[in-house]
């Protein structure tokens, strides 16, 4: 099923 | 279409738990292990990219080696009432042979050759 999440690119600095 | 399965072994598997108080940073640890005879890299993402710092963020992991990563979750008003909706993915393909650079090996990347992995998160108060 498609997940309505939209993921990012994690980031390494706050 | 069939995805090519995750080759790393994420532990943990399903769900990052977050404990609180929340009102300093909370990290919460994800170990990611290479069980295969190829190097996979691997690439962290995330729904709420404002709300965490994650260290290593992307990388390479040798054959048989593990990489762990610290999810970093910044401080925030918690509502217990409210539940977290974040998630993670670690994507991840195998590295080529010809050591190409990073940005354009995600970038030619094939549907095909990716393979994910997502994480809830599950925020939870030290018990009183």
């Amino acid at each position: 099923a498609l997940s309505e999440d939209e993921f990012h690119d994690a980031v390494s600095e706050s | 279409m069939s995805k090519l399965d995750q080759v790393l072994i994420l532990d943990p598997p399903c769900d990052l738990r977050f404990k609180g108080p929340f009102t300093d940073v909370v990290t919460a640890n994800l170990k990611l292990k290479n069980p295969s005879d190829r190097r996979v890299c691997f690439k962290v993402k995330t729904t709420a990219p404002r709300r965490y710092c994650v260290r290593p963020n992307s990388g390479v992991i040798d054959p048989g080696a593990a990489v762990n990563i610290s999810v970093m979750l910044q401080p925030f008003d918690y509502d217990p009432n409210e539940k977290s909706k974040h998630k993670f993915m670690v994507q991840t393909i195998f590295a080529p042979s010809n050591n190409s650079d990073n940005d354009s090996l995600w970038k030619d990347a094939k549907p095909d050759d990716l393979m994910d992995s997502k994480l809830r998160c599950v925020f939870e108060m030290p018990s009183e």
